[in-house]
């Protein structure tokens, strides 16, 4: 599964 | 960053200040679901735990701190410093109603079968739902402060325009979260019926009451 992008949203 | 979700945070922040002096000046928690303020502290204990791990931008950080710091601050107002004036006959929601079926979700229904990511997902399913009873015991009270019924839209317009930058992030970022989409959307429709009696009433100066 692809790396998921950090989460950069609050 | 863009208009919308800046606007939307800047909402956020407005609704939880609110709130906050809203309580602190009256002295009193009248007609504030203590319920719902304890479901926003899980959800922003359980969104940002990755706070020290995962550095985005200051201004993400500061944002994260002064919501876990206030929402823990509005909790403690509630339960303990102005305790004698919060109305929990009121404030009756089962909160287990939204806990556990919110938590077996983010176990099934995830970007990552990770820890952080499930706590994450979790807190953005139980987000959706949180406000249920805040606005339950309006409608168990019949009416609500004009300073509640501003913190109620200002929290509720806050994920609506959060909808618009997912649109935007879709459009010019071939970014999309549908986790955080679909969460967003349902948490924005339990606002309507409140959305259209603030705007019918409220604007126009009368106090916000629900048909009993």
């Amino acid at each position: 599964h692809a790396v998921h992008i950090p989460h950069d949203e609050l | 960053m863009n208009i919308f979700r800046f606007l939307g945070d800047i909402s956020h922040l407005s609704a939880i200040i609110i709130l906050l002096l809203k309580i602190w000046k009256s002295r009193s928690c009248a007609g504030i679901s203590g319920k719902s303020q304890l479901l926003f502290a899980i959800v922003f204990t359980t969104r940002y735990l990755d706070l020290f791990t995962n550095f985005i931008s200051f201004y993400n950080t500061s944002m994260k701190v002064v919501y876990v710091a206030s929402s823990y601050a509005t909790v403690w107002m509630i339960y303990s410093k102005f305790k004698a004036t919060y109305d929990g006959n009121h404030d009756t929601f089962r909160v287990e109603f939204l806990i556990v079926p919110t938590a077996i979700l983010s176990f099934l229904v995830n970007h990552d079968f990770t820890p952080l990511e499930i706590l994450w997902t979790f807190s953005i399913y139980l987000e959706s739902v949180a406000i249920l009873p805040q606005l339950f015991m309006v409608s168990k009270t019949g009416e609500a402060e004009t300073i509640t019924s501003h913190y109620l839209f200002a929290l509720g317009i806050y994920r609506t325009l959060y909808l618009f930058n997912w649109i935007w992030r879709y459009q010019f970022e071939e970014f999309f979260d549908l986790i955080a989409i679909v969460a967003g959307l349902v948490q924005t429709v339990l606002y309507c019926d409140f959305f259209y009696l603030y705007i019918t009433k409220v604007l126009k100066g009368k106090k916000l009451s629900l048909p009993a």
